[in-house]
């Protein structure tokens, strides 16, 4: 199965 | 005192044209740098990052950082009402809950105004580091938006993936599977309708592709297409916007499990 990881897994929130 | 004027406005038509599907509403940032926007969809997968630089508009007068929440779907009702070949420009006074947008027609014979109430919205800001990436792929727009479109006939999801070879797009679905591979390709005549593999290491990554049938709504802002992928970020789909600035959507990978 595949997942979606969502932005804040990459990015950091300001 | 905010006041924007951009000789070209079928630029600011085609920008809402490209973002209103993907992000409902979203704060437009207004600095000495430039008119910008970052904004993620509502599932928090995909991010939209817009900059129109200063030095692109006829007129730039922005006395103070100032951020405007708008609704992206009633903007692009009001943009809509501008011609192609109008001049717009944006205005709202210090403190004001409304801004105007202003067309003119290119004889000067019809100006319109039209104004929009702005909105309160709680967004959240990412920090986005320059990043290097695996490979780095530049196509004809028009070309990516085919190939994602044809696919997602096939499919939900895309595999990009980037080896000497070329790049290959992959899904597959009930009815099948598909393969496109597009290869490099410099000696064509024109520089847009070249693909240009630069590649680091090879990378496979897997993406929905109704993300990616979003993203090719700013086809018409750009003639080409840059895809940065790397096994570890988002990829970054830009689309540059002439002497202006550009138009980036990043989206992040499906992980398997």
């Amino acid at each position: 199965d595949i997942f979606q990881n969502a932005l804040v897994a990459y990015f950091d929130s300001k | 005192m905010l006041e924007l004027r951009l000789v070209q406005g079928s630029l600011l038509k085609k920008v809402l044209e490209a973002v209103k599907d993907l992000v409902n509403d979203a704060n437009f940032d207004c600095s000495a740098t430039g008119f910008s926007l970052q904004a993620m969809d509502s599932s928090h997968v995909a991010l939209v990052a817009l900059l129109l630089r200063s030095e692109g508009f006829e007129h730039y007068r922005c006395d103070r950082n100032i951020s405007m929440g708008m609704n992206l779907g009633n903007m692009a009702k009001m943009l809509k009402c501008a011609g192609n070949d109008d001049i717009i420009t944006l205005k709202a006074d210090d403190g004001s809950d409304v801004v105007t947008f202003m067309f003119e027609s290119p004889t000067q014979d019809k100006i319109a105004d039209f104004e929009m109430k702005l909105m309160d919205i709680d967004s959240e800001h990412l920090g986005i580091p320059e990043a290097e990436y695996h490979a780095i792929v530049r196509m004809p727009s028009s070309e990516f938006a085919r190939i994602c479109k044809d696919l997602s006939s096939i499919g939900d999801t895309v595999v990009i993936s980037v080896t000497k070879e070329g790049v290959k797009f992959s899904t597959r679905g009930d009815i099948g599977t598909a393969n496109i591979v597009c290869r490099q390709n410099t000696t064509v005549d024109k520089p847009e309708e070249a693909t240009v593999i630069e590649m680091n290491e090879p990378v496979s990554l897997t993406f929905a592709l109704r993300y990616f049938n979003s993203f090719t709504k700013a086809t018409p802002l750009s003639n080409t297409v840059t895809l940065s992928l790397s096994s570890e970020l988002p990829v970054v789909v830009e689309y540059k916007i002439a002497e202006m600035g550009y138009i980036r959507f990043y989206l992040a990978p499906k992980i398997e499990d």
